[in-house]
């Protein structure tokens, strides 16, 4: 494995997008995934659309009555990848622009630009993380986000965060080098894109220290494949 | 310490904290400076001074997760205006209780030596 790797370097993620006043993070976190994997797949670098899931993604969790995929109410990304497998895919961000409210589903099948072939659960061993996201993309993953209300920048590494996830982000790289002043060494962290705009935090990334499952970071790690699939 | 002649006035320097006001001075400026950075206006000045409020509060949660977070900087954001609550309402949306499905595909094991 590389010592550093980021695959905004490789072209692989498109620009940070606002999820706005709405609790649509575990779709943004999906479509991240999927844009990446579709990347890998054909080459081309295409926004997909959020909002078709916040309106017709409504998949659930059969072990659980009642959870469901709900739009600006919350939702799971491997429910969001069980929903484009069973769908048929999702079309570009300009087709099916993000509105930020629920709303009716306008789905167009016609419109399918990216389609998932496969997703999977990753182990919470950060080598193997790592190792994903080096062959298979970008990846969706949840955190505790409670330090992330107040995030400016730098390397987020608490002393004490809690593990229970409540936050759908992207991982897009990692780096081996981030200077911890207070522990004098260097700190290896993850890079995660967020979905709060570029004026929040590091141009929209957070960085989060790697190595003990800060806030959670490596319990829930899922990677897609794509299939490719034209849109004439 | 340096030793001070004793023709020379020493120069005194204030060591206690500030006071309340000064103290109060300071949100208002970060919070008129955070109103301008992020474009935030209030429909009444009871809820004006409700988010300021919320703000001072913030303000404090900061400092807290600056003394436990030293590696990173933690202050101002979008955010500041809202509670907690708010916040995890608003703005965070992964259903907790949901859980992975029993029978979700395991990624391989990958090779992770050189």
């Amino acid at each position: 494995l590389p010592a550093d790797f980021d695959w905004r370097d490789k072209g692989a993620v498109t620009p940070v997008k606002d999820q706005g006043s709405c609790g649509s993070c575990w779709a943004f976190s999906a479509t991240g995934a999927l844009e990446g994997a579709h990347y890998l797949e054909t080459g081309e670098l295409v926004s997909l659309s959020e909002q078709q899931l916040v309106d017709c993604d409504h998949e659930c969790d059969p072990e659980e009555y009642g959870s469901c995929d709900s739009g600006c109410s919350g939702g799971l990304m491997n429910n969001a990848f069980e929903y484009a497998l069973k769908a048929g895919g999702l079309e570009r961000e300009e087709d099916y622009p993000y509105t930020g409210t629920d709303d009716t589903c306008k789905f167009d099948k016609s419109k399918i630009v990216s389609s998932v072939s496969n997703f999977s659960v990753i182990s919470t061993d950060e080598d193997q993380i790592a190792a994903n996201l080096v062959n298979h993309g970008p990846l969706a993953v949840g955190i505790n986000a409670v330090f992330m209300q107040t995030y400016v920048g730098g390397v987020s590494c608490p002393y004490i965060c809690g593990k229970r996830i409540d936050h759908g982000v992207l991982l897009v790289g990692y780096g081996s080098s981030g200077f911890a002043p207070i522990r004098l060494k260097e700190k290896p962290y993850w890079i995660l894109k967020n979905s709060w705009g570029q004026s929040w935090g590091e141009q929209g990334y957070y960085k989060i220290c790697r190595g003990y499952n800060s806030c959670g970071v490596d319990s829930l790690v899922s990677t897609v494949a794509a299939l490719h699939t034209s849109n004439k | 310490s340096a030793a001070v002649p004793n023709d020379v006035d020493p120069l005194i320097q204030q060591v206690v904290s500030e006071s309340d006001d000064d103290q109060l001075l300071h949100a208002e400026r970060h919070f008129s400076s955070f109103k301008a950075t992020f474009g935030k206006t209030y429909a009444t000045q009871e809820e004006h001074d409700y988010r300021f409020g919320v703000f001072k509060a913030n303000l404090r949660r900061a400092k807290r997760h600056q003394a436990l977070d030293p590696t990173a900087v933690h202050g101002v954001t979008k955010f500041s205006d809202l509670t907690p609550k708010e916040f995890r309402r608003n703005f965070l949306g992964l259903k907790r209780r949901l859980r992975l499905p029993a029978d979700a595909n395991k990624a391989p094991i990958l090779p992770t030596g050189d």
